[in-house]
């Protein structure tokens, strides 16, 4: 995807899973 | 039309991983080595290293939930490892480089065993 109109996220992508419930 | 890359996705997956293992859960497989007993995902290990990778891709093996490794098998040198493979990071203390590179050798983890004769020379 390397060029093509790529914009960079540089902030969290997905959830955090916690260290316990 | 282009696309959003999340830079840092790699390594929230991975860190997810590691908080599963913490925490136990869909671990499915317990690696014992000499009375050591670590749990484990089958995908982690198998993604890291050659050798699980030949035994969980055997189908007579695949669904083996536990595996005993060779009593050679360092178990400390096996949990920087296994701590590698779920973060990235290869702890590296002077008495142990020795025992992580043989053990990664054993595990068939050639790219860390590479680093670690590096790091050993440089340190000659």
């Amino acid at each position: 995807y390397e060029g093509v109109n790529t914009i960079k996220e540089m902030g969290r992508s997905i959830h955090e899973i916690p260290r316990q419930e | 039309d282009g696309c959003i890359q999340f830079t840092r996705h790699a390594g929230d997956v991975l860190l997810n991983f590691n908080r599963l293992r913490s925490r136990n859960i869909l671990t499915d497989v317990t690696i014992q080595i000499d009375g050591q007993h670590f749990c484990a995902h089958k995908t982690v290990l198998v993604a890291c290293s050659g050798l699980f990778y030949s035994i969980f891709t055997d189908p007579l093996k695949s669904n083996l939930s536990a595996i005993s490794l060779d009593p050679e098998v360092d178990p400390d040198g096996f949990a920087i490892l296994l701590d590698f493979m779920y973060t990235s990071t290869l702890t590296l203390k002077d008495s142990l480089v020795l025992v992580t590179m043989n053990t990664a050798s054993y595990l068939q983890m050639e790219h860390v065993v590479d680093t670690c004769r590096r790091f050993i020379k440089s340190r000659e």
